[in-house]
């Protein structure tokens, strides 16, 4: 297969990871580059809330197992508590 | 539960299905419905009437992409369905996706299994962290014929709508935890350098180098075997591992399913008398293969393929005192034998038990 270049395949990783915890976990995404970082702390604490969910180790990072369980087909209502 | 609490004022409920997917018959598709409607009713106080008429609490309904509801679905895979909670008009209606290959058995996505799931939001629960829940959030499937409603989902919907009206208390079968002192196993193996614990419709499995011990449903790595596998053992020479069930076996080769299995187990000699193994082992060294059933065992010649003669003989004369074998597999020269929560090492050179554990040593509890 062609291997696709590193830096495509962590947009691509980055794309999932944000709209998995945007579906699931009510991750309010601010689009404004000024306030990157504040961002970049909230899609970690959301992604360290996800892994607690799922008994995966809980490291705030993209890692493997992490991103294996987002990949999973599953119910499309959220797992936090505040969807109605 | 869903925030708020959301929960039918009546028990007993209508629905009606507005549409049905081309991808299976009419009649599946309401046996389904049906099915996993009464998942729901038989531990509950709640009934379902089908409804012809316009109105009813819950409509189910196969959709495509944006459907008007604020959350479009995503085409095959991700999410598969989903449902609004108990209230008036959308409340308790369930979507399905209809880019999904939706089937009746384990083929794509199991109808019944989905929407078991979503008539759970329907009533108002919320998803479970318990992996073994019907309400976690991903895929599983069972085969429909043995699904048990589990324990977590029952005691999650008796606290929005109380228990069942039978006079006998339905339960279901719990998560195992790998650290949980009680933990009984029907059946151990190797496989491969790891260590694979059957329990029920679960696999426990733990590698050598990994700390944590993980658990999955067999059926995600072999979905055509049944849940409830009652001895096992690996042939490491011809990279096999074995697993039985009542009088049948199959051969997993590498990691898939051998085809043409089950086999009968009387094909390895046993007689006619004998329906179901408790237990085996194979010694690497010496090429036998060691039975357990009740209080005897037999050997089996690997290369001869044939029972050895002089057998059954009675565990206690060859092993001790370790009383009947629920499971057992072999390591490093060793052989293990678990009877309930008692684990027994016994040193096959010396012929005598060296050491006496919990069940869950392995566990790094």
């Amino acid at each position: 297969y062609p291997v696709v270049p590193e830096a495509e395949d962590e947009e691509k990783t980055l794309k999932l990871v944000e709209s998995y915890l945007q579906n699931f976990y009510d991750l309010q995404m601010d689009h404004q580059p000024h306030i990157r970082s504040r961002s970049e702390n909230h899609l970690a604490a959301k992604l360290k809330e996800m892994q607690a969910f799922f008994g995966l180790e809980v490291t705030g990072k993209p890692d493997p197992e992490t991103l294996e369980m987002m990949k999973k087909p599953r119910c499309g209502i959220p797992d936090v508590q505040n969807y109605v | 539960f869903t925030t708020g609490n959301p929960k039918w004022k009546r028990k007993n409920l209508t629905y009606r299905i507005t549409n049905y997917t081309p991808k299976m018959r009419k009649t599946d598709v309401d046996e389904a419905v049906q099915k996993a409607l009464s998942v729901w009713s038989n531990v509950t106080p709640l009934t379902f009437q089908k409804s012809e008429d316009k109105e009813a609490d819950i409509v189910i309904s196969f959709a495509y992409r944006d459907h008007h509801d604020n959350s479009p679905f995503d085409g095959p895979n991700g999410q598969l369905a989903h449902a609004f909670q108990p209230g008036e008009g959308i409340g308790g209606d369930v979507h399905l996706d209809e880019e999904e290959a939706w089937t009746k058995d384990g083929r794509g996505y199991n109808l019944f299994i989905v929407l078991a799931h979503e008539l759970g939001h329907s009533l108002g629960l919320s998803h479970s962290n318990d992996p073994g829940a019907l309400m976690y959030p991903t895929y599983s499937y069972t085969p429909p014929n043995e699904f048990l409603l589990p324990q977590d989902d029952i005691d999650g919907i008796q606290a929005i709508y109380g228990q069942s009206t039978t006079a006998v208390q339905p339960t279901g079968p719990v998560t195992p935890q790998a650290c949980d002192p009680n933990l009984t196993f029907d059946a151990i193996t190797t496989l491969r350098g790891e260590i694979i614990f059957f329990k029920g419709r679960y696999m426990l499995r733990k590698h050598p180098e990994r700390a944590e011990t993980e658990l999955n449903f067999i059926s995600l790595f072999w979905p055509q075997l049944p849940s409830g596998i009652q001895a096992a053992y690996e042939n490491v020479e011809r990279d096999e591992v074995l697993l039985f069930k009542e009088d049948k076996y199959w051969v997993v080769r590498g990691y898939d399913i051998a085809p043409g299995y089950p086999k009968q187990i009387y094909r390895l000699g046993f007689p006619k008398t004998i329906k179901r193994v408790n237990a085996a082992y194979s010694d690497e060294s010496t090429g036998k293969t060691y039975f357990f059933i009740a209080d005897r065992y037999w050997r089996y010649d690997e290369n001869k393929k044939s029972m050895d003669h002089g057998y059954p003989r009675k565990i206690v004369s060859d092993f001790g005192k370790i009383g009947r074998v629920d499971a057992a597999f072999q390591k490093d020269g060793y052989v293990y034998f678990f009877h309930g929560t008692t684990q027994f090492q016994f040193d096959p050179r010396a012929k005598r038990i060296v050491r006496k554990q919990k069940s869950i040593s392995w566990f790094n509890c």
